[in-house]
């Protein structure tokens, strides 16, 4: 038997609309320590990997461990169905290929019930090394996203440098180029709208933005994002879930011919 | 023009 209660079911909503444009079916993997889903875009350039720990759900329960393999837009169908401020049951019966959902209103006068067939989904999974990280950038989501939207206008292809200046995001196409710098902030009165940079070497990535526009779909998950970068390897764009998970995505970088 | 790269150049699979 697996049965997980999330209080604040609008964060599974924001999590599926945060995917839903990178991979099509996903398998959540259900243990007794919480879920996690890992999923690879068809291109194998991205991966996305949603780890949710089991303090963030009342009750939770997990008698053995099992994968319930999903479509994302019958799962983006029925969360419709759920009000933001529902709580959201998953309930799934060893045996059976069906998963439930249960949205209750806070006040317990409306419940609904919804069901959805499993599916057995081929994924490969991927061992994602421990990394060490030339530089690690927090800040505001909505900062990345607009600098990501804004850079798409430019051109396809986003540069990222950290020096000891700061991060520098520029792009170039035939209409033109443009560079958006960021300094580590002194004095905020928010910490959410800090601008945190630890730069252990300096380093230079180009990345594709139409990956990186699919993530700052994420930006409603949470008020700050994490970038981790270094030479020569995946991006690392980071959504802490609460207090008790994160939404990670990887990018491959673009390399010269 | 760089070229996009493919992840599993990066990450082994299990």
């Amino acid at each position: 038997m697996f049965e997980a209660r999330l209080i604040q079911g609008s964060v599974l909503k924001k999590m599926i609309d945060a995917i839903k444009d990178i991979v099509t079916d996903i398998n959540l993997d259900c243990s007794s320590t919480g879920i996690s889903v890992q999923a690879m875009d068809s291109g194998h350039v991205c991966l996305v990997l949603i780890e949710l720990g089991s303090d963030g759900f009342e009750p939770y329960r997990c008698d053995r461990n099992i994968t319930l393999g999903l479509g994302l837009k019958a799962l983006s169908v029925v969360v419709r169905c759920a009000n933001n401020d529902d709580s959201i049951t998953i309930k799934a019966q060893e045996g059976t290929d069906n998963i439930n959902f249960v949205f209750e209103s806070p006040n317990g006068e409306k419940t609904s019930q919804f069901e959805i067939k499993l599916m057995d989904i081929d994924s490969e999974h991927l061992g994602i090394p421990d990394t060490e990280y030339d530089s690690v950038v927090k800040m505001p989501s909505h900062e990345f996203q607009r600098i990501c939207r804004d850079m798409s206008q430019l051109g396809d292809s986003i540069v990222v440098a950290c020096t000891k200046d700061g991060i520098q995001f520029s792009a170039s196409g035939d209409m033109g180029s443009g560079k958006i710098n960021l300094r580590q902030s002194s004095l905020v009165d928010k910490e959410e709208d800090q601008i945190n940079i630890e730069l252990n070497d300096p380093v230079h990535l180009t990345f594709a933005l139409r990956y990186l526009n699919y993530f700052t779909k994420a930006t409603p998950l949470s008020p700050t994002v994490t970038l981790s970068l270094k030479a020569e390897s995946p991006l690392c764009v980071t959504y802490p879930i609460g207090d008790f998970g994160s939404m990670k995505f990887f990018l491959a970088p673009k390399i010269d011919d | 023009t760089p070229i996009q790269n493919d992840l599993l150049e990066y990450f082994s699979l299990l």
